[in-house]
């Protein structure tokens, strides 16, 4: 095959009675992503292109748990990690606990590009943003109403919790990423 | 979590993913999709996303183990798929998308369900959400 792309919005334990308009939402959003990648490839575009785009898009649509849409620490904030790595010669770059860089995968790939380093963290991510060109963000624009009442129905139930072991995948699934 | 990997024209594999991490997760805690080689790995044959519970993900060096399986053990990407969802890791714990140096694609979870799509260049496709 010439070129070939997939992509995930996230693996866990999704109820099959999902009403069927936000199932129709996410079936969209794959196909969109999807096309974004493959009009890259087919018109002779890079791989990495390809995948960083298809990741922005993601990143921006809050039925995603990265960029828009992103979960919430214990804190209440929303700390982003993201990671790119080229195959053709092994270089790669990373970023963890990032908070105000609208689209994470962007910057890792200049952390892969710009950078004689491989991973930065949290305040030292986000001094090499200050560094590059990349869009930013006040944190408050990754907040979303849905991923809020996540964290309190977590904390509800840690405080709850007598134990912290987990034992059947419905207790377990908040712990996907 | 999300991911995507490619193979392009010029032969080239890349693997990217992007997370905001779990649901009320503590003080500087790192997943498993900003550490090379267990949730994001790519090289000239294989290139691997992970998605599902990061630390699951993190012990088995998962996008690696799946690299290393396909290189060893005869460039079967399906093969190389089903040892690290079935055999490496418990039911439950993770999902993972994968192409590779052919423009194979392979997607797989065993929690259930993972949002997930692609594309090859002769029109084989795959959009999904449940196993």
């Amino acid at each position: 095959k010439e070129w070939s792309i997939a992509l995930h919005g996230g693996a866990g334990a999704v109820s099959k009675d999902m009403p069927e308009e936000r199932q129709q939402a996410y079936m969209e959003s794959l196909e969109e992503a999807l096309t974004i990648g493959a009009e890259i490839l087919e018109n002779g575009g890079s791989a990495l292109d390809a995948i960083e785009k298809t990741v922005n898009y993601l990143e921006d649509n809050e039925l995603y748990n990265a960029g828009k849409g992103a979960v919430f620490t214990s804190e209440g904030t929303n700390e982003l990690d993201a990671a790119i790595m080229d195959g053709s010669n092994l270089n790669a770059g990373a970023v963890t606990g990032v908070t105000t860089v609208k689209n994470p995968i962007s910057l890792a790939r200049k952390v892969m590009t710009e950078s004689r380093h491989v991973f930065f963290a949290a305040e030292g991510a986000e001094t090499f943003a200050d560094q590059v060109d990349v869009e930013r963000v006040d944190p408050e624009y990754f907040y979303t109403e849905s991923r809020y009442r996540s964290l309190q129905r977590a904390l509800e139930r840690e405080k709850q919790e007598s134990s912290n072991l987990l034992e059947t995948p419905e207790e377990k699934a908040w712990k996907y990423g | 979590t999300v991911g995507a990997v490619a193979k392009d024209k010029d032969g080239n594999l890349a693997a990217a993913t992007s997370t905001g991490g779990m649901t009320n997760k503590k003080f500087g805690r790192v997943g498993d999709v900003p550490i090379i080689g267990s949730g994001t790995y790519a090289n000239d044959q294989v290139a691997v996303s992970a998605t599902g519970w990061g630390e699951k993900i993190m012990l088995s060096v998962s996008a690696h183990t799946l690299a290393a399986h396909y290189k060893y053990e005869g460039n079967d990407l399906k093969a190389s798929m089903n040892y690290l969802v079935n055999e490496v890791l418990n039911p439950g714990d993770a999902g993972f998308i994968a192409v590779d140096k052919y423009g194979v694609f392979s997607m797989r979870t065993n929690t259930g369900s993972m949002f997930r799509a692609a594309i090859d260049s002769e029109g084989n496709k795959d959009v999904g959400i449940w196993e």
